[in-house]
């Protein structure tokens, strides 16, 4: 462990406490996509398949299940609890989300670490985390103004494979052997697929005005 | 190697 990847799981973990946080006290869902949620839930069960038999650490395990849990309670909220899921706009988060795990799935059938069915899936999960934000980032656009919490949750789910980055980066300099061009080249896919909004709420920050993605 | 390759990473 080392301080990027710390920095980068607290970051991830405040992320979607940010959004439980928003969905759990104001009651809405508003802004936010329900694809991309769906998505995450996917990314994690088939990352953490591995949770009952590869143990690493305690802190390795609570995560995996924090994430686990946290990511289908959000789903849960928008597709069945009675007051968010009326919050949710339907008809603007369009995105066919389906379509992406496809290319995904086929990918990583193609280029994998290993050909098993855990790593297979793992790297599934790698390639489908890289585009999962897609939906929200285009829910974004379509709606005009989004509330702070929601672009914290954006920004903030960015940043934390920002910090992976430097992990990756220390860690190739600190133990030999350690090479994973696929992790590497997915988390650097998915951090850029973030760089316009970061440009945007950079803007909007320093300017103190609503953030707006151009349509 | 096996050790090496188990993700030990979220």
């Amino acid at each position: 462990m080392n301080i990027f990847r710390l920095a980068g799981d607290m970051t991830h973990l405040a992320s979607v406490l940010v959004l439980l946080l928003k969905i759990h006290t104001i009651k809405s869902c508003a802004g936010v996509s329900l694809k991309t949620q769906e998505l995450y839930a996917i990314v994690f069960a088939t990352r953490y398949l591995d949770i009952l038999t590869s143990f690493v650490s305690i802190y390795n395990t609570l995560m995996k299940l924090i994430f686990l849990g946290s990511s289908f309670s959000i789903v849960w909220y928008m597709k069945y609890h009675k007051t968010v899921r009326r919050t949710y706009d339907r008809d603007q988060d369009t995105f066919r989300h389906w379509f992406l795990m496809l290319p995904c799935l086929l990918l990583a059938l193609l280029i994998h670490e290993k050909f098993t069915f855990f790593e297979v899936l793992w790297t599934f999960s790698l390639y489908l985390e890289a585009v999962a934000i897609l939906p929200q980032l285009v829910l974004l656009q379509r709606t005009r103004n989004i509330d702070n919490l929601t672009g914290q949750y954006i920004f903030l789910l960015g940043g934390y494979r920002g910090f992976y980055i430097l992990n990756w980066i220390y860690r190739y300099f600190t133990e030999p052997h350690y090479v994973h061009w696929i992790t590497w080249i997915a988390g650097l896919v998915q951090t850029l697929l973030y760089a316009d909004f970061f440009y945007y709420y950079f803007l909007s920050w320093k300017n103190n005005k609503k953030l707006q993605l151009p349509a | 190697k096996e050790a090496e390759n188990a993700h030990d990473e979220l």
